[in-house]
């Protein structure tokens, strides 16, 4: 008897305490969120800083919870209480349902509804043909050239990754290479021809600025831009310009969540998330698109390519190992495509 | 999730260059809204 008093007292006792700490937890976050919006508006940046819950993170099997995330929103729910809950998702995320191409009731789990088309029109492109235009709905998080030897792209104040580590090795640009170095009018011997074995990058970035010895061709720089797609966000990928995608690269690793707090305090989060990198050319010279996975948005479905299988489970995780690489036939030709088309879609798990 | 673009654009150094070739220039803010399909750069 006394044994069962002691259940019916702890059983709501732990659970009280639970959500105690969980309201604790949440409003410490909120207060967080609002410092760094203060923070923001008088023109602070933030800081890299790295804190006990990255170290935490990385402790967790992250993969897994994004695989059983992904079952879990791949459940059907029964017709009557499908626009409720994508409502009550559309919500807390700021999604526009007017967008969708289909009626709420016809998307039968959260993951569907997720990856959801938009109606003819919602999106028009710019059709200038010197732009180049936003490849997803999303928040812009940098910019800029790359104009240091080391082209790094700063995550956040204090703290920058390599574009190198991020797309990986380029082995079909060396001809480029060559050609551009051939372009180099200050007559300078390249001994870096030669080496035909270096990447790309590492001829390109020796020397990223070349001028032509025909003054009608302009010189040409690097530059990059990295947008982030929030949970309500339409999820889907678009080509930014016309291009012909070369290759292929898919680099399996950890799925680290992308939000602002994670940027600041895990260290080389872009370079360590599974990642699928297109690379080609368009009409300027070098195009490279990196799709970034996270926890909850883990698994990367290329439409030209159906059969990538991204987020699968692993026996042991080696992050050293080389991304697996596919060049696309016909060579030097690729995939090609137009500006606006649908390359890649971001799913849930 | 996250798309980073990395690309080769055109740029000039001299009013001559602009001239003869006008070069890349982003039309986006950081912390900008974006939606597919709007102009990043021309």
């Amino acid at each position: 008897s006394s044994s069962s008093q002691g259940n019916s007292f702890l059983v709501p006792g732990a659970t009280v305490a639970t959500i105690a700490m969980l309201g604790v937890l949440h409003a410490r976050r909120l207060y967080d969120d609002k410092k760094v919006e203060e923070a923001k508006e008088k023109g602070i940046e933030l800081e890299f800083q790295p804190d006990a819950k990255a170290t935490f993170l990385r402790l967790l099997p992250l993969r897994s919870i994004s695989r059983l995330w992904g079952f879990l929103t791949s459940v059907e729910f029964p017709l009557w209480l499908r626009p409720h809950v994508y409502r009550a998702w559309a919500r807390a995320f700021h999604s526009n349902l007017e967008e969708a191409a289909m009626p709420l009731e016809e998307y039968a789990s959260l993951r569907q509804f997720f990856v959801r088309t938009l109606k003819e029109g919602s999106r028009p492109i710019d059709s200038d043909s010197c732009c180049l235009v936003s490849p997803v709905d999303g928040t812009i998080l940098r910019f800029g050239e790359l104009k240091e030897a080391g082209a790094m792209i700063e995550q956040v104040k204090g703290f920058s990754y390599s574009v190198s580590s991020l797309l990986g090795a380029s082995s079909f640009l060396p001809m480029i290479a060559a050609d551009d170095m051939q372009e180099e009018s200050n007559g300078q011997e390249n001994t870096q021809r030669d080496e035909s074995k270096k990447s790309w990058w590492t001829i390109s970035l020796a020397s990223p600025k070349v001028r032509d010895p025909v003054p009608t061709r302009p010189m040409k720089g690097l530059f990059y831009c990295v947008i982030y797609l929030k949970p309500g966000d339409y999820h889907r990928v678009h080509s930014p310009v016309k291009w012909n995608v070369l290759v292929r690269r898919h680099f399996s690793g950890r799925l680290f969540p992308l939000n602002e707090r994670a940027t600041k305090t895990i260290r080389n989060l872009y370079v360590e998330n599974e990642r699928v990198v297109l690379e080609g050319q368009w009409q300027e010279g070098f195009m490279a698109m990196a799709a970034i996975g996270a926890t909850n948005i883990g698994s990367i479905e290329l439409f030209i390519e159906p059969a990538l299988r991204t987020n699968r489970p692993r026996k042991k995780l080696l992050h050293s190992e080389p991304p697996e690489e596919r060049e696309y036939e016909p060579k030097g030709i690729g995939v090609m495509l137009k500006k606006g088309d649908e390359v890649a879609a971001f799913n849930m798990g | 999730s996250t798309v980073v673009l990395v690309f080769q654009a055109p740029i000039s150094k001299s009013p001559k260059d602009k001239a003869l070739s006008p070069e890349f220039r982003f039309c986006i803010r950081r912390g900008d809204r974006i939606q597919m399909g709007q102009a990043l750069g021309r």
